[in-house]
This record gives C-alpha cells, structure tokens and sequence, in this order.
C-alpha cells in the first residue's frame, strides 16, 4: 500500500454536494462512487443526478431515508441509467419518478461488492485502490460538531446512521486516516471532507463498505 | 411563534457550547485528535439533527474473506 492516497489528486472525484434539510446522504454517496468509477474508466468526470436515485429508488424513502446498498441493488436489477444533474436536478425534497428514453445518455451500473471489512481496514484500503471511491456508513452523531482533525472517539461501530464516500487515505503520519467525503456541503469540517482514524474502524467505517462496477 | 422558535434556537446552541465543551475536553493531548465547534449545524439539537441528516439504514454486509479469492496472474 502506498502512505497516502487519494481519488482527488487524480481528478475524478466531483466536488462536495450539499443534501440541505433532505436526509439523502445513502443516494449522494452512492452517485458519488459511479461518478468517480466512472471517470477512472476515462468518461468525463461529471456531476450525475442524485434527485434521480432519490425519486425513482423504490427500496428506500427518499428525503426520509434510504440505504446505500438497497440503492445499488435497485441500480443493478432495473439498470437504471443515471442522467447528469443538471437533466434531473436535486430539489431537496421528494419527487415524481422522471423516466426518461432509451437514446437519452446516462450511465448504468455492471454491478456492485459490499463486504464487511472491520478488522480488515488494509484489506479495504487495497479494496479503494483496485476499485475507486468506496461507499461505507458510519455513526456520525459526533459529527454534527466536527470542524476538523482526526474522528477518533466520540462515535461507535455497529451504529450506522449516515452514507459518505471514502475517497483515500494518508497513513504517513503518527494517525494514519481514511479522507471522506460527506454531503454537507464545503463549509462543513475540512472542505466539506472528514478524516477518521484508520485501523480500529472508528465509527463503523469499515463494517459495511460497498464498491461499484462501471 | 417566532420568539418561541428565537429561544429554542438559543437553547440548542448553549447546549452545543457545552457538547464541544466536552468533546474538546477529551484525550485532548491526543496526536492530530479531532476537533469541535461552531458550525452550521450548532442551532440545532442532537435529535433533531439526527432526525434531518442522519437518515442512511444500516445494511449487514458479509465478511470479507480472502480464502476462495483467485489471485490475478502477473499480467502486462
């Protein structure tokens, strides 16, 4: 493994989105990991449209909550294709399923793993290397006053409450890290990115990690 | 109303004074530990923070085993 990597550095990583008062953090995250995988394969790097996963994602509820790993089931079995955000703009609130025709271009899923990797954060961190940014959830009730630093307390495994993206790592300090990207918006914690502890899955990150095939 | 809503604002913000009171309290000499404060979130209470944005169902996901995993050839 390298001391430090990180999706961003390599420019396929779209920016911070914000989710306002919608609770649709398991759709950003999961639109957040195509839009990098799918720029790694060497598509434009382009923000897709999370409103869509939102409105038309039947196993969850929408603003009212939902799980990252039902998303990319519903995106595997109905091979949803993923239109850009500004076709299918985020509202912040729920809608009508939009569908759109076949000759519209979007971007569907080959499939998707989602393991548990708790004690096996080496084994995830070449996960994130071999597959993209990976979609893990996370007790992040801590977070609601993070400003910055390395979340090492305050948060538990086995607790998830809230989808983000894993976009690298930097272990060339004295705490090694993931670097996360959340959907608060850049003016929450550093640019709207948080950094948890690597190795002792520090607020559940490791326990439920899923990676998407483009 | 809006009063009522002024002093329930007010209330949650001091209960967050004292949160990060606390948060910053602990393993504070820790090496790069994490820090809190005041953010755009600060205005509101716990529950209903959570009730807002932390809205993703936990998911149980196997466990991932490297036994049964082909390695990939050495290949160009």
């Amino acid at each position: 493994l390298p001391l430090r990597f990180d999706w961003r550095d390599k420019h396929v990583v779209t920016s911070v989105r914000n989710q306002q008062t919608c609770g649709g953090c398991w759709a950003f995250s999961v639109v957040g990991a195509v839009e990098s995988v799918r720029a790694i394969r060497g598509a434009p790097l382009e923000d897709l449209s999370a409103q869509q996963v939102i409105d038309c994602s039947y196993s969850n509820f929408g603003c009212s909550g939902g799980s990252p790993l039902s998303a990319l089931i519903w995106l595997n079995k109905t091979q949803e294709k993923l239109v850009r955000d500004s076709e299918y703009p985020f509202t912040a609130q729920n809608g009508l399923c939009r569908y759109f025709s076949r000759a519209q271009p979007g971007v569907s899923i080959q499939g998707y793993v989602a393991y548990d990797f708790s004690d096996q954060e080496n084994v995830m961190a070449r996960a994130l290397l071999l597959s993209g940014p990976l979609v893990v959830t996370v007790d992040a009730v801590s977070w609601q006053d993070y400003l910055g630093g390395i979340i090492q307390h305050h948060c538990s495994s086995g607790k998830a409450n809230h989808a983000v993206l894993v976009t690298g790592f930097d272990r060339t300090g004295r705490t090694p890290y993931w670097i996360v990207r959340n959907s608060w918006g850049s003016s929450w914690g550093v640019g709207g990115y948080v950094y948890v502890r690597m190795g002792s899955n520090v607020c559940g990150i490791a326990d439920s990690v899923s990676a998407v095939l483009v | 109303p809006s009063t009522r809503s002024a002093k329930r604002r007010t209330a949650a913000f001091r209960e967050s004074l004292k949160r990060h009171r606390y948060l910053n309290s602990v393993f504070p000499h820790e090496n790069a530990t994490a820090f809190y404060g005041i953010n755009q979130f600060s205005y509101l209470f716990p529950e209903e923070f959570k009730a807002i944005y932390l809205r993703s169902e936990p998911s149980r996901c196997p466990r991932y085993s490297s036994e049964g995993q082909t390695p990939v050839p050495n290949i160009s």
